[in-house]
């Protein structure tokens, strides 16, 4: 995950 | 998605599940703290903020708001239901829960992946579900003649970490640059609170006694 995407995990 | 991650998500929506069935249908929250499903619910209000801005995917939406409803529902029943706030051990849940949130905000300010309100809410989220079990380890050391659904809440809350523990290993070795300092130090942290639960845990399930925690 690149920097700014949004965090997958919950 | 691999296969300790979804583990790890069914474990802590079993978690809540347990918790809500026993609540609802024995109308009782004995040994259940306010103040870790209070952090818990303010753990997922600072860290779902993108719930309506960046869809990941279905299930990622669905498990938020599932995690959302259930910790303010908790708090709900445990603070307005007429019977259940009754069976609140208040006296016993003294943890002074604000005073892990300050230093949680401020840690979120100093250490976060951009300096952005939502990155900050999010790193500020991951710390403080890294303590947000205190309050309740402190009561279950106050509590004499700790609840099955009580002490089951609280191991697969400690399950559900080690699971994701073993996603974190299994994605740096399969996703290429998959680095990610604050949840993985927050969650070893956070891991490593459960380690005497778990101890004593296993110890009273395997000589079939009553669940005790040393004080």
């Amino acid at each position: 995950r690149q920097r700014g995407e949004p965090h997958d995990e919950l | 998605m691999n296969l300790f991650r979804l583990a790890g998500d069914m474990t802590h929506l079993v978690s809540v599940v347990v918790l809500l069935l026993k609540i609802h249908t024995i109308k009782s929250c004995a040994g259940v703290s306010l103040k870790t499903q209070e952090l818990y619910a303010l753990v997922f209000a600072a860290r779902y903020l993108d719930l309506f801005v960046h869809f990941v995917s279905l299930y990622n939406t669905v498990m938020k708001l599932v995690f959302l409803a259930s910790s303010f529902t908790i708090v709900w029943y445990m603070r307005r239901h007429k019977i259940v706030r009754r069976t609140y051990d208040k006296e016993h849940d003294t943890f002074r829960h604000h005073f892990i949130v300050l230093p949680c905000l401020v840690l979120g300010l100093l250490l976060n992946e951009k300096f952005t309100f939502r990155e900050v809410m999010w790193a500020f989220s991951i710390y403080l579900e890294a303590v947000a079990i205190l309050p309740q380890l402190v009561l279950l050391q106050r509590t004499r003649n700790i609840d099955n659904l009580t002490a089951q809440y609280v191991f697969f809350l400690g399950a559900y970490r080690v699971l994701y523990i073993f996603n974190w290993i299994y994605r740096y070795f399969t996703e290429p640059h998959f680095v990610h300092w604050i949840s993985w130090i927050a969650g070893i942290v956070q891991t490593l609170l459960y380690g005497d639960f778990f101890y004593y845990y296993i110890l009273s399930w395997k000589n079939n006694v009553k669940l005790e925690l040393p004080a």
